[in-house]
């Protein structure tokens, strides 16, 4: 708009037009419901409200119509010519005969009045920033805990919540050897930080701090003995939602609803139907929480299938059942759906199965699994209304090799941009995904990435 | 002499140009600020 | 001015805000809104210079007639029962 430019040529002018801009923005921000009707919308001219758009001049404190043109006649009449429409606070310039666009100082308006203030309080975000990939030293069959640390420092979610500083803005305890949320911020903070001061072994600090912490919570993570990935996953999720609790302790969440980092990226809802044999009515509804699913594997060949028995359920013989709508007494079925997908779906593959004998014994079986994952056949589709497709990338493995007592982890994490790459303790290196999917996949993260 | 049939056409025609013409301005207006800032061929 | 008056009274009395939320609610739950932003897209799409007024011109007479006769009438009735409150005929 050549007018406004030529107002903002002069400093002095182009500070009135802002600051006056401002205060019709802000009451227009702060009026109530009546007084926009009865002044910010009405027409001084006609005494119409609404009708159409309502400009308020800014040079003086003429409201104008734009149906019966009244504000057009104002600007002929006195030669004011720019406009705030009431509605959404845009500028009219009734010159041009057009709204203002492209201005950057008027849409930044707000801003100029405290830029001093917010220049002194800014700091340039550091473009020397990491680019994530780092090794973990093994220190003593510690790769059950690596592998599931670098799933979830590449996780969108979970580096989205570490890089906003929730924590670290909220946190009392504010030391990474005692809280194990701040560990986590620090191992964040190792892999992405700015590149200089880093050294390969200040980059493992994070890293140790999280061991020392986790050994001081649960001592049976301590030790040499090889544990289970999908145990010390459950733990991390736990401790992360224990900090969050402690730490949020004067925000009241809704109950039953939690807002931290675990709940809110990995928590789904199952829902189980007892199912009449003979009529397939359904029964007995109950919802449960769900942070992964465990599937069986045995006998399955991919993915797929081990959701499908899954969602089929088993048949309920230790029950005395009366079917209400045909009295029938067979034996039952539970089908498991999911009621709520979470944003982030963790899928366990049951490889180790624990014997009446007290061994445990692995299942090597290959299972295949996709790279997008249709995950509507399995949810509980309400029969009026159809479900739309919901897709699912995957974005993470882990994957376990060797016997139960004498494996090993490693973990794939695909990163923005799509590549992958594997962490073998300290090795990382960049993977295919043809390869990915040819790994004996213990853990599978899927991400929500379209809906419909 | 209005009616009030007459009336409330009237106020609810006054309340529609009204969303009418807000749609219209906010779409128009970040239309060109975007193409201003990013170019015509912006997607 | 009358018509001024009538509007005042139904401000002050809080039912104009009523009447005004609920069209809009209804116009957002029947999908007249996103035709309406679609109706304006395509029109800056046609001719990218085009004035506020250009586009308006197009966009308004068409999203009138895209209001359902139900809304319509439902939101005018709504008015009617408000005035035969307030105006003696």
């Amino acid at each position: 708009c050549p007018h406004l430019n030529q107002a903002f040529r002069n400093e002095k002018t182009r500070d009135g037009v802002l600051k006056t801009y401002n205060m019709i923005r802000y009451i227009i921000e702060h009026s109530t419901f009546k007084n926009r009707y009865l002044l910010s919308m009405r027409c001084s001219e006609c005494n119409e409200i609404n009708c159409g758009s309502t400009f308020m001049c800014l040079q003086c404190g003429f409201c104008g119509c734009w149906n019966s043109q009244h504000f057009l006649a104002h600007s002929e009449k006195v030669g004011h010519i720019f406009g705030v429409n009431s509605s959404n606070e845009l500028l009219f310039c009734f010159k041009c005969m057009d709204f203002v666009s492209g201005n950057e100082m008027l849409a930044n308006s707000m801003l100029i009045k405290c830029w001093d203030d917010v220049s002194v309080k800014s700091l340039l975000p550091t473009a020397r920033g990491r680019d994530g990939l780092c090794g973990l030293v093994n220190m003593g069959s510690t790769c059950f805990m690596s592998s599931i640390v670098q799933t979830l420092v590449h996780n969108p979610y979970v580096l989205k919540y570490s890089l906003d500083q929730y924590h670290a803005a909220h946190c009392t305890v504010q030391d990474s050897k005692s809280c194990f949320s701040c560990a986590l911020d620090s191992v964040v903070t190792s892999f992405y930080g700015p590149s200089d001061d880093v050294t390969f072994s200040t980059q493992q600090r994070g890293f140790i701090d999280l061991l020392s912490c986790a050994w001081k919570i649960d001592k049976n993570l301590a030790g040499y003995s090889q544990q289970d990935a999908h145990e010390f996953w459950q733990f991390f999720l736990n401790q992360l939602h224990s900090d969050h609790t402690r730490i949020s302790k004067n925000s009241p969440t809704k109950v039953g609803h939690c807002n931290c980092i675990a709940h809110s990226a990995f928590q789904g809802t199952l829902r189980s139907t007892i199912i009449c044999a003979d009529c397939h009515e359904g029964s007995n509804n109950t919802f449960d929480p769900m942070m992964d699913l465990s599937l069986e594997i045995k006998n399955k060949f991919n993915l797929v299938e081990c959701l499908q028995s899954f969602h089929e359920g088993e048949t309920l013989t230790d029950f005395n059942y009366k079917c209400s709508s045909c009295e029938s007494v067979r034996n039952p079925i539970k089908q498991m759906n999911i009621a709520k997908l979470p944003p982030v779906m963790v899928l366990q593959l049951k490889r180790f199965e624990h014997l009446m004998s007290g061994t445990s014994v692995k299942l090597n079986d290959p299972v295949h699994f996709p790279a997008y994952l249709n995950m509507t056949p399995y949810c509980h589709q309400d029969s009026s209304s159809g479900m739309p497709v919901i897709i699912y990338e995957l974005v993470a493995v882990i994957s376990h090799e060797g016997s139960v007592n004498q494996g090993h982890y490693t973990s794939m994490c695909k990163i923005p941009g799509g590549q992958w790459f594997r962490f073998n303790d300290s090795m990382v290196v960049t993977i295919s995904e043809e390869e990915v999917l040819k790994q004996q996949a213990y853990l599978l993260y899927y991400i929500v990435r379209q809906v419909g | 002499a209005p009616t009030i049939e007459s009336t409330s056409q009237s106020i609810y025609d006054n309340l529609l140009s009204t969303m009418i013409q807000d749609i219209v301005a906010r779409s128009t207006t970040q239309a060109k600020t975007l193409r201003a800032r990013y170019g015509d061929n912006s997607t | 001015q009358l018509k001024g008056q009538i509007q005042q009274h139904l401000v002050e009395s809080g039912n104009y805000e009523l009447i005004s939320n609920k069209l809009s609610q209804k116009l957002l739950q029947e999908g007249w809104t996103d035709q309406v932003k679609r109706l304006t897209s395509v029109e800056i799409d046609n001719n990218k210079n085009a004035s506020f007024p250009e586009v308006l011109a197009k966009v308004e007479p068409k999203a009138i007639q895209l209001v359902s006769e139900s809304t319509k009438q439902e939101i005018i009735s709504q008015i009617q029962s408000y005035l035969s409150e307030i105006v003696e005929t």
